[in-house]
This record gives structure tokens, C-alpha cells and sequence, in this order.
């Protein structure tokens, strides 16, 4: 049995929303312990994964392994259709395995429930990079305010949906996209003085290409918190990781672009 | 010039 109590606008309906146009189906695993949930794009070059301790998810309660499939679309229609003030919660029962009930109850107690069938998609399980990978496999971090980087996001997206480079070295980072009709540079320096704010830690440059229509439908999601941590690698995807609560936390992967 | 690996072929499977 699961129950997850959600709220118009929490991060799991946040997530649910900025993958609508990039995914059909969020799996998502519950156990004892918290919410994994992890979607793949329909064109297999992005994943974004929410990870959520029960301990952070007031209300909670699984009492088994659950994994389901659930149609974003359907569970998005039905939130949107939900007044802000209303308590919504999830529910997967063994009575009705195969289906999931969303009960949205107003501060007057009137009650809607909207059920829809469970998607039957093979669940993909990944083995995504733990500290240790990070470590090893990835040469640079930058930790930067998730409100610019969503700005500089929205702002390559703009110019060119297909190709973008991030590159970083000790002293700067700098994004670039390739429009149809001009390029755009952003450069932001290393500030000595306030490493709080903005922070590169890089063991040696590194240059990736990416798609940067993908970055920029995340960076939605991750103005959820103060600040995003972006894990660069000249071999394996672009990580992009912000916090939720107090231990839960959203990541996501872009592939990236193979130069010649 | 901009081939485009799945993300799938990064992370193994569980």
C-alpha cells in the first residue's frame, strides 16, 4: 500500500510538469524508506531522477517494494484540475493493483478522485553515478545560483536548440550556443572573495557539447532550490543535482554531443 | 560532425 500526500506546485508535481513534453511515463520505486522516481526522454538523451526520503515526505506511508508506471500526462491534467488549496494524495492499493487513485480533498471536505490505469512499461533500472563515480569519472564541478542558471539556459535555448558547449576551467566557466543566425558566449569568472555563491572546482578543463534544449527544460526544476552543482566529465554525461528538503534531491543527465 | 550517443549507453542496467 502507498500513499503519497502531494501539493499543487511541490517538487514532484514540479518534476512531473517540466518532463510533460519530454516523457510519457514516470517509474517511480517506493519502499520503507522514500520515493525514487526516474524518467527517460522519448528520445533516450536525458534523465532526470528524484530522490526523496520518507523522513522529507510529511505524510508517507508505503509498507512494501512498489513499482509502478505512472502516465505523466494523466497525473498532470488531474493536479492541474486541483485547486491550490486542496490535499491530494496518491494512492496505489493492493485491492486495486493496476490502477492509481489521486484524491483531492478541499478544506470543506468535498472530495474528488480521479483513477487511471497504471502504464505496464518495463521499468529500466539504472546504476547512476554514486560520490565515488562522481569522483572518479568526472573532472570539474560548478556550483552556481539556480535562478542564473536557468537564465543562461532559457537564453542558449533561445539562440540554439541543438548545440551548446559548457566548458570550465579553474578560472572561468563558459556556456555557448550555435543559433541559426549568430552564437552567444556567456562567461562568468572565479571570484576570490565569495565562494559561497559561485564555486568551480575543476582537477583539469574540461569541454563538453550538449543539447541545450534539454538543460533549459530542467533548469525549471531546479530554481526548487538556492542553488544547482553542475558535474562535468569529457567522458560521461552532464550532471546538473540541486537539493530538496533535507535530504531528497533532483538530478539530471544530458548526453553529450560527440565532436570530431 | 554532431553524432549523438543515448543516455541509456552510459549507465549500466540494473
Amino acid at each position: 500500500m502507498l500513499e503519497l500526500p502531494l501539493v499543487k506546485g511541490d517538487p514532484f508535481h514540479h518534476v512531473m510538469e517540466a518532463i510533460l513534453d519530454l516523457s510519457d511515463v514516470a517509474h517511480v520505486v517506493c519502499t520503507t524508506r522514500g520515493l525514487n522516481l526516474l524518467a527517460v526522454d522519448t528520445k533516450h538523451l536525458a534523465i532526470v531522477s528524484l530522490l526523496f526520503p520518507a523522513e522529507d515526505f510529511k505524510g508517507y506511508t508505503c509498507d512494501e517494494y512498489i513499482s509502478i508506471g505512472i502516465p505523466i500526462r494523466d497525473l498532470v491534467n488531474a493536479i492541474r484540475c486541483g485547486d491550490d488549496k486542496d490535499t491530494i494524495t496518491l494512492k496505489v492499493g493492493e485491492e486495486n493493483f493496476g490502477t492509481i487513485t489521486l484524491s483531492f480533498v478541499s478544506p470543506e471536505k468535498n472530495t474528488v478522485d480521479y483513477e487511471f490505469r497504471l502504464v505496464d512499461a518495463k521499468l529500466e533500472r539504472f546504476r547512476l553515478p554514486d560520490r565515488h563515480f562522481l569522483r572518479s569519472k568526472y573532472q570539474g564541478s560548478v556550483k552556481m545560483p539556480s535562478v542564473e542558471f536557468r537564465r543562461i539556459c532559457k537564453c542558449l535555448s533561445n539562440f540554439g536548440d541543438e548545440y551548446g558547449v559548457i566548458s570550465v576551467t579553474d578560472e572561468d566557466l563558459t556556456y555557448f550556443a550555435k543559433g541559426t543566425d549568430g552564437d552567444v558566449y556567456v562567461e562568468y569568472k572565479q571570484q576570490e572573495e565569495d565562494t559561497t555563491i559561485f564555486k568551480i572546482d575543476v582537477r583539469e578543463p574540461v569541454r563538453l557539447a550538449f543539447n541545450p534544449k534539454y538543460l533549459n527544460t530542467f533548469a525549471k526544476v531546479f530554481t526548487l532550490s538556492g542553488q544547482v552543482k553542475l558535474f562535468l566529465s569529457k567522458t560521461h554525461p552532464l550532471m546538473v543535482e540541486c537539493k530538496i528538503g533535507q535530504k531528497g534531491r533532483i538530478r539530471c543527465f544530458v548526453a553529450p554531443k560527440v565532436e570530431p | 560532425l554532431r553524432s549523438q550517443p543515448t543516455i541509456k549507453s552510459f549507465f549500466k542496467r540494473v
